[in-house]
C-alpha cells in the first residue's frame, strides 16, 4: 500500500481525487499544504522541491519510498486500490474513459463559468453563456448514461465517480442552481450519493450545493 | 487557496478549438 | 487479445494512438476512416452510431464482442499491452502521468500554433506567441527528463511516449523547424527514434520533420 506525502493549496479539487482514492484504499497520504510543511508559491519553487518536481505543479506525490509522481489522474491512480481503477481491462478502459471526459468536457467550461463567481477570473458575458452550454452538453451526456446505472462504471464507486465528482464540485457548490440542475436528475442523484460517501466526506466535508447561481465577483 | 486554482493550466478555449477541428475536418472529408 | 473497429477520420492523431498501441499489442484493429465504411460528419450523426457513441465523437472504437469506448487515452490503454501500460504500479501509474502532460501541456499549445497553419482557426499573432512560449517549456520539461533515458517510463517504449510523440506529431510536421527545435536535442532524439519505430512506421507512414515554421495558412 502506498504511503507518502501530497503537495497541494487548500481546497484543491484536483488534489481531492487523490485523498478520495486514498481514502478508499487505505493508502497512507499525509497532505502538506500549509505553512510550514508546504507554502504553495513558495515551497514549489526551491530546488529542492523543482529536482523532484521540475514543473513546480501541484498536487505532487512524494512517497516515503522517494518515488514522485506529478498530474493529478496520475496520482490518484496510484493511490487507488484495484476495484477502483476497474477490475476488468473493459472496466479499466471505461475508468480512463471517464477521467479523459471529466478533463476534456467539464473542466475547462466549470472553470470558465466559476472563476469569474470566485473573484479569480475577469467576467466575460460570452464565455459564460458558451460554458453554460458546454456544461449542459456534458451534463446531458451523463444524466443519460447515469439512467440506468448508479456510478459510471460497475456497481460500486470507481475512479470514474472520484474524478468526475470532484471536476464537478464547484460548479455544484457555486453555479448549478436548482433551476438548472432539474434537467438532471440523475446526475444530481449521483453526485449527492457520491459526497455522502463516508470517504468523501472525510475530504470534502459537508458539501453544501448552492440555492442561487452566483454572480461573477467584481 | 481560491486565488491558487487560477495557477493550474485550464485549457479555456478547448471547446473553441474542438468545434474548429470538427468543421475542418468534416470539411475535409466532404 | 482486443478485437475491433476504430471509427476516425483520416490524419487524427488522437487516433493514431490507439492504432500504434494496437500494432504493438497485436490488437485486431480495422481502421474505419473513409467512406463507404464511416464518413465524418455523416456516419458518426447516425441514430445507430449515437446509441453507441452518444457524443458522436471520434475516435471510438467498438469491439467485436459489442464493447464500445470513447476517448483517445482509454481506447489506446485499452488496445495496448501490459508492457506499453507499465508492469509496476510505479510505471503505470507514471505512463498515465506523461499522458496527463501530453493533454495538458502540449495539446492546448500544439493546436494554438499548428491549427492556423493548417487553416483550421484564424491566426491570431498574441495566441501563437505564447504557445511558442508554452511549448518551449514543455519541451524543456521533456528534454531534461529524456537526458538520461531513451524512452519516457521504463526501458522501452510505453503508452507513454506513443501518446507524448502523437501529441507532438503535428508540431514536428508543421511549425518545430531546425532554429526551434535544436535547443531540445534530446526531445528530437527520442521522437526520431519513435517514429522509426516499425510500429509507429506503420500507422504515420514516414514523417518528415519540417524544415521551414509554417506560417499561417489564409
Amino acid at each position: 500500500m502506498a504511503a507518502g506525502t501530497l503537495y497541494t493549496y487548500p481546497e484543491n479539487w484536483r488534489a481531492f481525487k487523490a485523498q478520495i482514492a486514498a481514502q478508499y484504499s487505505g493508502a497512507k497520504l499525509k497532505v502538506a499544504s500549509t505553512p510550514p510543511a508546504f507554502s504553495f508559491g513558495q515551497t514549489n519553487r526551491t530546488p529542492a522541491f523543482l529536482s523532484n518536481f521540475p514543473t513546480g505543479k501541484v498536487p505532487a506525490y512524494q512517497g516515503d519510498d522517494g518515488f514522485c509522481l506529478t498530474e493529478s489522474n496520475a496520482i490518484a491512480y496510484y493511490l487507488c486500490s484495484d476495484a477502483l481503477r476497474g477490475t476488468s481491462p473493459q472496466a479499466s478502459a471505461q475508468v480512463l474513459q471517464w477521467v479523459s471526459f471529466a478533463d476534456a468536457d467539464i473542466v475547462p467550461s466549470a472553470s470558465a463559468w466559476v472563476f469569474p463567481t470566485l473573484g479569480i477570473m475577469q467576467f466575460n458575458k460570452q464565455a459564460t453563456e458558451q460554458a453554460k452550454e458546454e456544461m449542459k452538453r456534458a451534463l446531458a451526456y451523463l444524466n443519460q448514461h447515469l439512467n440506468t446505472r448508479t456510478f459510471l462504471v460497475g456497481e460500486r464507486v470507481s475512479l470514474a465517480d472520484i474524478t468526475v465528482a470532484c471536476s464537478l464540485l464547484w460548479a455544484y457548490k457555486q453555479v448549478l442552481e436548482p433551476a438548472f440542475r432539474q434537467a438532471y436528475p440523475n446526475v444530481n442523484r449521483w453526485f449527492v450519493t457520491c459526497i455522502n460517501q463516508p470517504q468523501f466526506k472525510t475530504v470534502l466535508g459537508e458539501v453544501k450545493l448552492c440555492e442561487k447561481m452566483a454572480q461573477f465577483d467584481a | 487557496g481560491i486565488q491558487c486554482l487560477t495557477q493550474d493550466s485550464i485549457w479555456f478555449d478547448k471547446p473553441r478549438y474542438d468545434e474548429a477541428e470538427r468543421r475542418f475536418y468534416e470539411g475535409m472529408n466532404g
